[in-house]
């Protein structure tokens, strides 16, 4: 998907793991996250957000995410990923 | 829920904006303490919360307008994108402190366009504050993006579904119905402008209020920072930059609610360190307040902090030791907030206070950490945890604290004819611009 152009320089992405949605990148794989990863994290935004769960950066999800906002997390850290049964 | 759930332990908690907008010229210092007032009352209205207002520098919630990277792993990031962050309660210093970005155009009472509403998001970041996450519910407060203003900050009420989270951390204050479900109206509307302090009488001033400037007071205090100076049943106020208020004496009985209208005047007043609750005394008698409003079952014989029942010339908190001292003519008391009594060895003679006089009218501690007694017109300051009075005191209490100069009165004699406006003679007018003084009456 594209940057969204209103999150301050801040790509997609970035955005995901600031506020939740993906987890902290792999210190040794760097930023690199997964395909799967990556659209289950935009699904979990978008109904975060009330939009419709389409797993793609579309226009509604770009328009949300530069929406003002606060600084804090919608999902805690260390809840997300697999959890352990 | 998605995390521990993290809450105060406390129910009092205190709180101070720290560092105030830089570039707002709508929203004064003045506005933004009012604005933070009225946010954090949406939470205390419905759960057993109290907020109070500090000058200290150990507020639980510390308000500040920063900018950019801040050292709090949250860093700001200009107009729009994230505008503001609250820390979570919890054993960290930081808990409860609350950040707005100061690149934003803060506004208030402004259509959206104009920028984004403070009160809105103080709201939800002392939601956040008080321990409460992110929701996805579209109409709740706590959902993390800005919606807009949200109206009077006089008449905001949280959502159902957001009270009954708070409730669910702090339970329900007594005041509160929890079966008021959405859509039903409340069987009394919550008398909202009750709390908003008022000290501005709409009456003209009554023929017996005092002269500030020729007065000595019965009582002086230090209340949420600001200083109060007690005179019959009349008051002035100075804000923390030692700015009056109003010229004109506010009446005790319209803004202390609950002292008996036969009171004509108070000998000694503080504001407790422990609940930041106030504390008036009256001859063998006292009252406790909660901000401006009095609490159940008093007044009380003042026989319950073990002083003598002659009554108390001067009470006030030591910033030095967080205790509370009680003078009466020459002898002092030292009081334990904590654990409610007396501490073993007092009373004391009143002159172990070099440079201080006996039977003081009162004494209060203030923002510079020096301690201030007050006798006739005069007052002397003893600085930090010294137990002397500086050399140059005492000094008129009228001209540093009252902004009088030292031949002016407020009002002309009654007894005797206004010469300027019977004469044309303005050289006899008193004219505080000259003074260099130009004092304003103003609310937020």
């Amino acid at each position: 998907g594209a940057a969204p152009s209103g999150t301050a320089q801040l790509d997609s992405v970035d955005w995901l793991s600031r506020f939740g949605y993906l987890p902290s990148p792999d210190p040794v794989t760097g930023q690199l996250q997964t395909q799967e990863a990556l659209t289950r994290a935009i699904r979990a935004m978008q109904r975060f957000g009330g939009l419709k769960e389409t797993g793609i950066f579309d226009q509604d999800t770009l328009l949300l995410m530069g929406t003002p906002r606060c600084s804090l997390p919608d999902v805690p850290e260390g809840s997300t990923g697999r959890s352990r049964r | 829920a998605l995390m521990p759930q993290s809450k105060w332990n406390k129910r009092h908690l205190s709180w101070r904006v720290r560092t105030f907008p830089k570039d707002s010229a709508l929203l004064g210092h003045d506005t933004v303490r009012a604005l933070m007032h009225y946010a954090l009352k949406v939470w205390s209205d419905i759960a057993p919360l109290n907020f109070h207002e500090v000058a200290g520098s150990d507020a639980d919630i510390q308000i500040d307008f920063t900018k950019a990277d801040h050292e709090d792993g949250y860093p700001f990031d200009g107009p729009g994108g994230t505008v503001a962050h609250a820390f979570f309660p919890g054993e960290k210093f930081s808990a409860g402190d609350t950040h707005f970005d100061d690149d934003e155009a803060w506004t208030f009472r402004s259509p959206d366009a104009d920028g984004v509403d403070l009160f809105a998001v103080a709201v939800h970041e002392f939601g956040h504050a008080i321990g409460l996450i992110h929701t996805s519910a579209v109409e709740s407060i706590m959902r993390p993006y800005y919606q807009g203003p949200v109206g009077d900050p006089l008449k905001y009420h949280l959502t159902y579904e957001d009270k009954v989270r708070v409730w669910q951390l702090y339970g329900v204050r007594d005041s509160v119905s929890h079966t008021d479900r959405p859509g039903v109206p409340p069987p009394t509307e919550p008398p909202v402008l009750g709390d908003v302090p008022n000290n501005r009488s709409t009456l003209p001033m009554a023929r017996d209020a005092p002269d500030r400037c020729s007065s000595h007071f019965d009582a002086v205090a230090q209340i949420r920072g600001e200083a109060f100076f007690f005179k019959g049943k009349y008051f002035w106020r100075l804000t923390r930059e030692k700015h009056l208020v109003s010229l004109r004496p506010a009446q005790i009985h319209r803004f202390w609610r609950g002292l008996p209208p036969s009171l004509d005047g108070v000998d000694a007043v503080y504001e407790r360190a422990a609940d930041h609750k106030i504390v008036f005394f009256k001859g063998s008698r006292y009252w406790l307040f909660k901000d401006n409003i009095m609490e159940e079952g008093y007044p009380r014989p003042i026989s319950d902090f073990g002083l003598p029942l002659d009554g108390v010339d001067a009470a006030f908190v030591w910033l030095h030791n967080h205790k509370t001292y009680f003078f009466r003519e020459r002898r002092y008391w030292r009081y334990d907030e904590q654990l409610r009594q007396m501490d073993p060895g007092y009373p004391k003679a009143s002159a172990l206070w070099k440079g201080l006089p006996p039977d003081l009218d009162d004494a209060m501690s203030w923002s510079d950490g020096s301690s201030y007694f007050f006798k006739g017109r005069e007052y002397w300051r003893v600085p930090g945890s010294a137990v002397e009075a500086e050399p140059g005191f005492p000094r008129l209490t009228s001209t540093d604290w009252l902004l009088c100069s030292q031949m002016q009165a407020d009002s002309p004699d009654p007894e005797a004819p206004d010469a300027a406006a019977t004469t044309g003679d303005t050289r006899r007018q008193p004219d505080r611009a000259h003074d260099g003084y130009e004092v304003c009456s103003c609310t937020s």
